[in-house]
């Protein structure tokens, strides 16, 4: 309860004017830069047991991936195999959403909590976020699926032999430079 | 050739490959001509002695003469996949976009990625995107309140009053937290974003979101320091989205439960495991 105190704390400032529209001082950003990332990591112990509670993975890891916005993930950088993503609707409805994973351009096969497979694919990461300064290039592309999800869902991720070539499928417009 | 076509069973885009820009946009049954650009407005710089020579900084949005339009050619790849279907556009050195169709889903998501904005000319910008087509929206758009009532606007005009509009761009701008929409007797084109921005219909047909400013001037407004990321040295990088839908107008512009899609997408958590998971019933 202490983690999601401080997470709950780190909420509260932020719905002060300044953080809301921006209008704080550059190091009073870093500052809630600072205590949310502190708060969200802390709040990830709490995530953890309640999750290991709500599915049978009793000793799951339920690792977050704070880098899903340019599409980097630790834990799926080397290897997607075997790894389970536990979806949470934070919605007050079911949802039906396309998911993507950042991962290595593999031949992958999804599957729903029933063993039943999910359509999925792997696409290239736009290749302007690829060159993002401090970005790890370990992965280059995501993996995509489709999923309807009420409260919480889990989908199996596992690596299949043969490698999917998808070059082919990419089409390439350059400029004329002058 | 000339076009590229990217469809699925529910939209239908087409991009001029020699400009490398969007087109037309084909869906729920309509077809209209959307072109979408990106801009540069220049930040206002003043001495703040008196409001007139205001700086346009954290509070304020006020560009320096007209915009200018980024329009070299935008460099394509388009990535033709089973049940998502990509265009990558590469604009500039700091502006890129992907351009996303999902198979079963009725909607357009634009990924824009904007920065860091350079600043070595010494002018503060202000990157909008800006969507036109050829619908007649007479001086009419619509935004949100906070993401619950939709309110109509007017071009030049407010409810209760004649406003000065000596400053006619900022002046035309609406505060967008969820979406902003323009309409004729037939067609109507809406923008969700997945952040607050600034936003307008400056002409008919057009509709413009504000996507990320840098500025070098304090607008003496109480921040007391210009909205310019230095801290980081060489400028930050935004990333973000927008659905845009083509639909028929049936009664007011309404997308609320798919606004919170936007913002309130999954959680994602991942464990390493060899078997099957199951929720707990």
């Amino acid at each position: 309860s202490e983690d999601l105190d401080n997470l709950s704390q780190a909420m509260g400032i932020m719905q002060h004017h300044d953080a809301v529209t921006g209008t704080e001082k550059q190091a009073v950003a870093s500052d809630y830069d600072r205590m949310l990332f502190k708060a969200i990591v802390g709040a990830e112990n709490s995530a953890r047991d309640a999750l290991r509670s709500l599915t049978n993975l009793t000793s799951g890891e339920f690792k977050s991936c704070l880098e899903l916005n340019i599409s980097v993930c630790t834990f799926t950088q080397d290897t997607a195999n075997n790894v389970i993503v536990t979806l949470v609707n934070p919605l007050a409805h079911s949802s039906t959403q396309y998911v993507r994973v950042p991962a290595k351009n593999e031949n992958y096969i999804v599957t729903d909590e029933k063993g039943r497979e999910v359509f999925s694919e792997v696409i290239p990461v736009p290749w302007l976020v690829l060159a993002l300064e401090h970005r790890s290039n370990d992965t280059q592309h995501e993996l995509v699926f489709k999923a309807s999800v009420d409260k919480i869902a889990n989908f199996l991720i596992r690596v299949l032999p043969t490698p999917k070539n998808i070059a082919e499928d990419q089409v390439y417009f350059p400029a004329e430079r002058s | 050739q000339d076009e590229l076509t990217v469809e699925t069973s529910l939209v239908k885009l087409t991009f001029d490959t020699t400009t490398g820009g969007l087109k037309t946009v084909e869906m729920n049954g309509l077809t209209e001509n959307i072109q979408q650009t990106f801009g540069i407005y220049k930040g206002y710089r003043g001495n703040n002695g008196e409001s007139k020579n205001r700086s346009s900084g954290a509070y304020v949005f006020r560009p320096s003469g007209d915009i200018e339009i980024v329009n070299n050619k935008v460099e394509l790849s388009f990535y033709n996949g089973t049940k998502v279907k990509e265009v990558h556009q590469h604009v500039n050195e700091w502006i890129s976009q992907v351009i996303r169709i999902y198979e079963d889903v009725n909607r357009v998501e634009f990924e824009w990625l904007v920065g860091p904005i350079p600043t070595d000319d010494d002018v503060g910008k202000e990157i909008i995107t800006r969507f036109s087509s050829n619908i007649s929206s007479k001086g009419k758009f619509y935004t949100d309140s906070n993401g619950r009532e939709i309110l109509e606007r007017e071009r030049n005009q407010r409810e209760h009053f004649t406003p000065d509009m000596s400053e006619a761009i900022s002046g035309n701008y609406y505060p967008v937290t969820g979406q902003i929409s323009l309409q004729d007797d037939e067609k109507r084109i809406t923008l969700l974003n997945d952040r607050a921005q600034g936003g307008s219909s400056l002409k008919d047909g057009e509709l413009e979101l504000m996507l990320h400013r840098r500025l070098l001037n304090d607008d003496a407004f109480g921040v007391g320091e210009a909205l310019n990321e230095i801290q980081y040295g060489t400028g930050l990088i935004a990333r973000g989205k927008i659905y845009l839908i083509l639909d028929a107008v049936a009664g007011k512009p309404n997308q609320r439960l798919l606004q919170h899609q936007l913002d309130q997408h999954f959680w994602k958590f991942f464990s390493k495991s060899n078997g099957v998971a199951s929720v707990n019933k």
